[in-house]
């Protein structure tokens, strides 16, 4: 996956 | 989702539908800086196309599908329905000191170098020196309107919020995010003028004035 956390935010 | 974000995202609406009161209200849109408005309609475009491919939730869709359209909606109203009420001359900024390099910068720190990740990365800095014309518009005249302190104090307390939010993963998810994590610091400390004068002034229910 190696996408960051704050992708899924606003 | 936890309430940090969740206060943050609403702050975050509110803000914008202070926003379009004041200049329903006043019929005017004194005081709004266009560029900043124009800035934001560039940091959601970059940041939220990916609806298109990204899949996260039926809220994160309905919220970015409501950040893109009452953003270009509030630039038609500086732009065109209120364009009489805007003087371009106090809305100085250079807004390509900003562009340029978040740009350069969402280039070279990026998690991935893709098209997608790229344009996330640009909003990410974009979207935390957003505020410039508008702070610097104010510096020039010396003052706000109440309503338009209201707006900006939701718009500071948004990304102010989502800190104890990246905290708040950090301790249940073990997730970091470095990117966002430095700009939305960077985004929270350019309001701390603004909100001492905001706390000591507004709320004590005086005139927004800044300091000769």
């Amino acid at each position: 996956e190696g996408k960051q956390s704050a992708h899924d935010e606003l | 989702m936890n309430v940090f974000r969740l206060l943050g995202d609403l702050a975050h609406l509110a803000s914008i539908f202070i926003l379009v009161h004041k200049m329903h209200i006043t019929r005017s849109c004194r005081g709004i800086s266009f560029k900043t408005q124009a800035l934001y309609v560039l940091v959601f475009l970059t940041r939220y196309l990916d609806l298109f491919w990204a899949w996260i939730s039926w809220y994160n869709f309905l919220m970015k599908i409501f950040f893109i359209s009452s953003s270009c909606y509030i630039l038609y109203l500086v732009h065109y329905r209120f364009r009489p009420t805007y003087d371009p001359s106090l809305d100085t900024f250079k807004v390509e000191y900003l562009v340029g390099p978040c740009f350069v910068l969402a280039l070279i720190f990026n998690y991935h170098f893709d098209f997608s990740e790229i344009l996330w990365t640009f909003s990410i800095y974009l979207e935390a020196v957003a505020i410039f014309p508008q702070l610097f518009m104010m510096q020039r005249t010396g003052e706000a309107e109440t309503i338009t302190t209201h707006y900006l104090a939701a718009l500071g307390v948004y990304r102010a919020l989502y800190i104890p939010n990246w905290i708040y993963r950090y301790y249940t998810e073990g997730t970091v995010d470095p990117i966002a994590i430095v700009a939305g610091i960077v985004q929270t400390g350019l309001y701390l003028d603004f909100f001492y004068v905001y706390v000591t002034k507004v709320l004590q229910g005086q005139k927004f004035e800044l300091p000769a």
